[in-house]
Parts: C-alpha cells; structure tokens; sequence
C-alpha cells in the first residue's frame, strides 16, 4: 500500500 | 513527522533559501551550475506527478509546489535573467547531465516497483536526484574557491539527504515499517557523493578559513 512506502515523504 | 524528517525538509528548504538569497543579494550565479539546477527541476517534477493524484496533506503539498516553483524560477533566473545569467561559468559547467538523466531513466525502467507510469518516474527522479549534485561538485572544484553562501548552499543541500537517512532507520524502530529498497540505497548513494565536500567543509569550519576545494 501506499503507507507502506512512506507516500507521505518528500 | 518525526525530528530527523523535519530536520531533513527545514535543510532542503534552507538550502533553497541560501541559493535564493545568493542570487538576488549579488545579483550573480557565479559558482552554481545550471546543469545541477536543470536536474533538480527535473527531480521534482518527475516526482511530484502525485500532486494531481493524491493528497497526503497541506504540509506536503505546500512543500512539493515550492520546490518545484524555486527549482524552475532558478532556472529561469540563471537562462534568462538579464544580470544574473552574465554571471554564469558556462565555461566549467560542461558536465554532460544528459547522460544522468538517460542513466537514471534506463535504471527506472528496469529497477522499480510497479510498472506504471507514476511509480516509473518516482524511481527516475530518486536515481536522479542521487547523482543531481555531480555536476555542482565538478563545477566548484574546477573554479577551487568556493564563495560562503555556494558553500552553504551545498553543505544544506547534502545534509538533507542524510537527516532523511535517519529517519528512514528511525522509522524503521518507531514504526517496524521499512520504506522503500529504492530510497534507502539511493539516498547512501547521495549522501556518499558528499562525503568529500562535507570533510572539506568542516575542516574549512574548523580552521576559520575559506572554503577551497582541492583540484
């Protein structure tokens, strides 16, 4: 999933 | 957001804000490569395709839009500003980019996770900003000395990299999450491309002198 690619880095 | 992330994004930012400064303050370039600015822009760009796809938070996309703005309006001050790009070393900046993009493309077409067009370019842009900085290091020894707000530019620009390195193993602990095989090696790649810099840096911090790089 997404979360566990850290999606929520830059 | 844990420190070493924040840490992270507070010096890529900075290092924007040191070149931003340095061009508007002396009216000058001298020292930057455009090749290196090129790459960058491309980077994020390539990356940040998710802006129209996803939204993970304001935070994110604030910081996407603003280092893809000042990434472009670099490049757009250093072609076509009419001061600023006079002082441009067209002369030692002949670092051949192309060839990081067509690697770092090639290398994304055969190492990523899915194949679709979104996570293709997500890899392109990782390999690419790993080696983005190569044509900046060449450029600065080539011209050996090297003025304070380029030196702080790159220290910021390279100290990025290994904050992110922390938090990847922080996470790692915090979370038993690992992230991605991608991000890890690239970013060791990237910040070992430093690792010379970063002794010159501190020995020139260290001694109180001017930062000269060997040729």
């Amino acid at each position: 999933s997404p979360k566990e690619n850290f999606h929520d880095e830059l | 957001m844990n420190i070493f992330r924040l840490a992270g994004d507070l010096t890529h930012l900075i290092s924007i804000l040191v070149l931003l400064l340095k061009i508007y303050a002396t009216k000058s370039c001298s020292g930057i490569s455009l090749k290196t600015q090129e790459l960058y822009a491309l980077v994020f760009l390539a990356r940040y395709l998710d802006l129209f796809t996803d939204f993970v938070s304001v935070y994110n996309t604030v910081m996407k839009l603003v280092f893809i703005g000042s990434s472009l309006a670099i490049v757009w001050c250093m072609r076509m500003h009419r001061i600023v790009k006079r002082s441009y070393n067209r002369e030692l900046d002949t670092f051949r980019h192309y060839f990081l993009v067509a690697g770092s493309f090639v290398l994304a077409l055969v190492v990523h996770e899915k194949f679709t067009l979104q996570e293709i370019f997500w890899a392109f842009s990782i390999y690419l900003e790993a080696v983005a900085i190569l044509p900046q290091l060449v450029l600065l020894q080539r011209s050996g000395n090297v003025d304070n707000l380029t030196g702080q530019y790159v220290f910021f620009l390279g100290a990025y990299r290994a904050f992110y390195i922390l938090n990847w193993i922080y996470r790692y602990f915090t979370e038993q999450r690992f992230g991605r095989w991608i991000s890890w090696i690239s970013g060791l790649v990237q910040t070992a491309l430093y690792a010379d810099f970063f002794y010159y840096y501190f020995m020139s911090w260290k001694n109180n002198a001017k930062l000269q790089l060997p040729a």
